[in-house]
């Protein structure tokens, strides 16, 4: 995190705030709401307060505005620049404007009110743009969930270090960004996309692209704005041109960026799971014979894309025809014949024509650490 | 090749108000550099490529040219 040079603070922790005219692309209500659950971002993980006046001079104060607006900073029309905020003083301190040539909604569609708002507010309150991408202070725009945002546990070291702990007993904590090269890197799902590897981590994918030299860790939202963080199994088929994304019970299916309309769906109706199925831990899918295999707990099924259909007999244990492979799978991607079977910190190397494994690897192996 | 040559020139107008209004680019020192042997809008480059993770090069490759791109906070990530 980085804290506004010279380290302006608010000498006060009980702040106020006025909201000076309104968007005409949201109703009032829904403006009203963006701004009061942007303070409570920051007002959960710290001794802040925030109470809207709609009388006398507020310490932020809120407006949208055209092009020049007189502050020495004009905006710049649709896209571009979307919103500034200033340090925290008197007058125009801590005042915080948005471009009305944006389109601002309440939703994942460009540009999401609530979180451009809670970013802009970090900086009336003493925080500069921070270089951790899945800081909420990281300085481009990144939609990540529609309801809340989760705060990085970089944030809210930025902001307690200016302004001290939250007053609440359990102490907030938040999320962290993963490093490719952690030895302790686990994955939550892994799909190849269009021929590449796509490895997923809470709000993250990381892949190892020709153009830099370390992997890229960005957030899912960048590829598939409307897809939710957390994804627990995905692949690909191919012959489809496909992707399939799993959380819980629901699923989405991915048309290279394009995230289907009509989803999520569940997983019952479609693929025919029994209901005591809750959620799937990792997923495959095989060019050549067609067949998708899920993972759930030590058990796995089979699914047939061309008769679209689950095959009979399933589910099967996985010790039985995946030797070597324990249960409950993080994730599992195949490449050149090869099942990649991630279990924590570890990646088996299964042989599908041998069925044995014939390598271990730590999970991080195809970043080249 | 004229469709060519006009984005290069888009895209030099583009890294040159983007290193002002972000990393403090100023044009005088573009145009009268203080240290013959460096070029400002080389190091900020850098300043800009490393803060995002990006390959440092000092030169606006094609990922440098796209972060320029995306929508983003009009409050600066340097200070004077």
């Amino acid at each position: 995190f980085a804290i506004t040079e010279g380290n302006p603070k608010w000498d006060k922790n009980n702040l106020t705030y006025s909201i000076e005219n309104y968007t005409p692309d949201l109703a009032r209500e829904d403006v009203d709401d963006a701004f009061r659950k942007a303070f409570k971002v920051w007002s959960d993980v710290s001794p802040l307060t925030f109470t809207k006046i709609s009388k006398g001079e507020a310490d932020i104060k809120i407006s949208f505005n055209y092009r020049d607006h007189y502050d020495n900073s004009p905006f710049d029309g649709p896209n571009g620049i979307l919103a500034h905020a200033f340090q925290p003083g008197p007058g125009i301190g801590g005042d915080a404007h948005f471009d009305e040539e944006e389109r601002w909604t309440k939703d994942h569609k460009n540009y999401n009110l609530y979180h451009v708002a809670a970013h802009e507010f970090g900086h009336s309150l003493g925080l500069a743009h921070s270089s951790d991408i899945g800081a909420l202070m990281y300085p481009t725009y990144g939609f990540n969930d529609l309801d809340n945002i989760q705060l990085s546990q970089d944030d809210i070291d930025g902001i307690q270090a200016i302004y001290g702990p939250s007053n609440n007993p359990v102490q907030p904590t938040g999320s962290t960004t993963p490093k490719a090269c952690d030895k302790k890197l686990t994955f939550d799902a892994i799909t190849t996309v269009r021929g590449e590897k796509i490895f997923f981590k809470d709000r993250f994918y990381l892949r190892k692209t020709p153009y830099i030299p370390e992997a890229e860790v960005n957030l899912i939202s960048l590829f598939w704005p409307n897809l939710p963080g957390g994804i627990e199994a995905a692949h690909e088929v191919t012959e489809k041109d496909i992707v399939r994304f799993f959380k819980d019970s629901k699923f989405w299916v991915a048309l290279g960026t394009n995230v289907l309309p009509g989803y999520p769906k569940d997983i019952y109706t479609t693929f025919g799971f029994p209901k005591t199925v809750k959620k799937i831990d990792a997923s495959v899918s095989e060019e050549y014979t067609g067949k998708t295999y899920f993972f759930v707990g030590n058990n796995y099924w089979r699914y047939d894309e061309r008769r679209r259909s689950m095959d009979a007999g399933y589910p099967k244990l996985i010790i039985d025809d995946f030797p070597g492979i324990g249960s409950k799978i993080d994730a599992v991607v195949n490449d050149s014949g090869f099942f990649y079977f991630f279990i924590g910190t570890r990646q088996y190397k299964f042989d599908l024509q041998a069925k044995r494994v014939v390598a271990i690897l730590k999970s991080n192996s195809w970043f080249n650490c | 090749f004229p469709a060519g040559l006009q984005t290069k020139e888009q895209d030099a107008k583009i890294i040159q108000k983007y290193l002002e209004k972000f990393y403090d680019l100023k044009i005088d020192e573009v145009k009268n550099p203080k240290n013959k042997n460096s070029n400002p809008v080389t190091e900020k480059l850098k300043e800009m490529q490393e803060f995002f993770g990006l390959k440092v090069t000092g030169k606006p490759d094609a990922e440098t040219l796209k972060i320029m791109k995306m929508p983003r906070c009009g409050v600066p990530d340097v200070f004077s």
